[in-house]
């Protein structure tokens, strides 16, 4: 493992602890898209089904525990805990499911490595992922109000996508046939989502004024 | 460890 794949899953790491932070301990999802949590609930169940049966190492098992166990239980305080659940935007989060989803699957039965259950939802995942903070960055937009630890969140993930595409330039240069057509151009598809919020995010850090995305 | 897998990431 290279330092930019452990970097990028430290920065993933700490995009949840982040928002598991907010919720938790401030015990308020405002500015949260639940629409964004359960894509990724989604993403993360249908990436490791083989969890259990296909062995990698010790510390993709774990990481694969914790990206599965936060994604659903940030999913069940936003519906559920009766407190969280108040301060969720519900009339901003608006953002259909099945408009995502159902273009990711076709995509995926007609793009893909392999037409196996496993790999076809393996790749079903990827490219949920790339589009699974829409409604996260549609909402921002419509709140005019962004607090710290969303723009954090925000941030760190976005920050892990970008890393994950230095990984496989790296991985590229240095480890022989590493060629993955469709994990790069999602990648990248998912990383140049986030380009508009980086600019107006380094902006904001820059002349230190409260970030505010335009309408 | 590639040829046609990056199942080995997260």
């Amino acid at each position: 493992m290279n330092i930019f794949r452990l970097a990028g899953d430290m920065t993933h790491l700490a995009s949840v602890l982040v928002l598991l932070l907010k919720i938790h301990t401030i015990k308020s999802c405002a500015g949260i898209s639940l629409k964004t949590q359960e894509l990724y609930a989604l993403v993360f169940a249908s990436r490791y089904l083989d969890i259990f049966t296909h062995y990698v190492s010790f510390y993709n098992t774990v990481m694969k525990l914790i990206f599965l166990g936060s994604a659903f239980s940030i999913v069940w305080y936003i519906r559920r805990h009766k407190l969280v659940r108040r301060s969720y935007d519900k009339d901003h989060d608006t953002f259909r499911h099945y408009f995502i989803v159902l273009p990711c699957l076709i995509l995926a039965l007609l793009i893909h490595e392999k037409f196996t259950f496993r790999v076809v939802m393996w790749t079903f995942s990827l490219y949920l992922e790339a589009v699974a903070i829409l409604p996260q960055l549609v909402l921002l937009q419509r709140t005019r109000n962004i607090d710290n630890l969303t723009g954090q969140y925000v941030f760190l993930l976005g920050a892990y996508r970008a890393l994950y595409i230095l990984n496989w330039v790296y991985r590229y240069f240095t480890e022989p046939h590493y060629v993955h057509w469709i994990t790069w151009i999602s990648g990248l598809i998912q990383t140049l989502l986030y380009a508009d919020f980086f600019y107006y995010y380094f902006q904001s850090w820059k002349n230190n004024v409260k970030l505010e995305l335009p309408a | 460890t590639s040829n046609g897998s990056t199942k080995d990431e997260l």
